[in-house]
């Protein structure tokens, strides 16, 4: 099913609230979202950062999973 | 586009950004 902006703003809100006491993992989601937004990176790459950042949470990696194209997944290690 | 809801989440992450 199509996810809304408010998805979006809900995931955000949750990487943000579990990385409360370290902000910078925050701005780093951020800024690779830009970057993806920019070309600077492209899909492979995105699922690449994203999985290094979020190592170890395995909610927010399967929350990410749901915004990504058909036939890309992030496996979460269990 | 190849990844619509990865672009549209990359659109709030960045509105989210300048904002804050």
């Amino acid at each position: 099913q199509r996810l809304k902006v408010e998805d979006a703003l809900s995931y955000l809100d949750q990487v943000k609230l579990q990385f409360g006491n370290q902000p910078q993992v925050y701005n780093d989601f951020l800024d690779i979202m830009k970057e993806f937004k920019s070309q600077s990176i492209d899909t492979p790459g995105v699922i690449n950062r994203v999985s290094q950042l979020f190592k170890g949470h395995p909610d927010l990696i399967m929350g990410f999973n749901t915004f990504l194209p058909p036939g890309y997944k992030i496996e979460v290690q269990t | 586009l190849p990844a619509p809801q990865l672009v549209m989440l990359a659109n709030v992450a960045a509105v989210t950004a300048a904002e804050s």
